[in-house]
């Protein structure tokens, strides 16, 4: 996946059968945004593999105050890569669903 | 370790953490 200069990490084993996940975001590269960063942290969340749209969640980040609106864009990606990447795991493993 | 966490309107529960040991490019 693209360099974002946001990491997007598994933040539990994924045993191929939940559809709801936990993922942990956190800023690696804060050049890479266009707005200006605060060093927040890692940001620990769900994501349902199968209902949610990684930009959605990607909004709602910047509507608790952790990104700038300029930068909804670039954590979406960031999220929805990984997601993209669980997903093609699961197929390639033959897990259900 | 300090962690807090952030409810949105719409339900979702975000926690921040420390981000995990040697995770960051050199600034």
């Amino acid at each position: 996946a693209e360099d974002t200069g946001v990491r997007v990490e598994l933040n539990e084993e994924d045993d191929g059968k939940k559809s709801t996940i936990a993922l942990k975001l956190w800023v690696e590269d804060p050049k890479k945004l266009k707005g200006k960063y605060k060093d927040t942290g890692a940001i620990e969340f769900t994501f349902n593999l199968e209902k949610e749209v990684p930009e959605v969640v990607a909004q709602e980040m910047v509507e608790s105050g952790f990104f700038l609106e300029c930068d909804v864009k670039i954590v979406g990606k960031s999220i929805r890569d990984r997601v993209a990447l669980i997903k093609w795991r699961r197929v390639r493993t033959g897990s259900p669903n | 370790s300090a962690t807090s966490q952030v409810v949105h309107s719409a339900g979702r529960r975000f926690i921040v953490s420390p981000v995990p040991e040697g995770r960051l490019k050199d600034q």
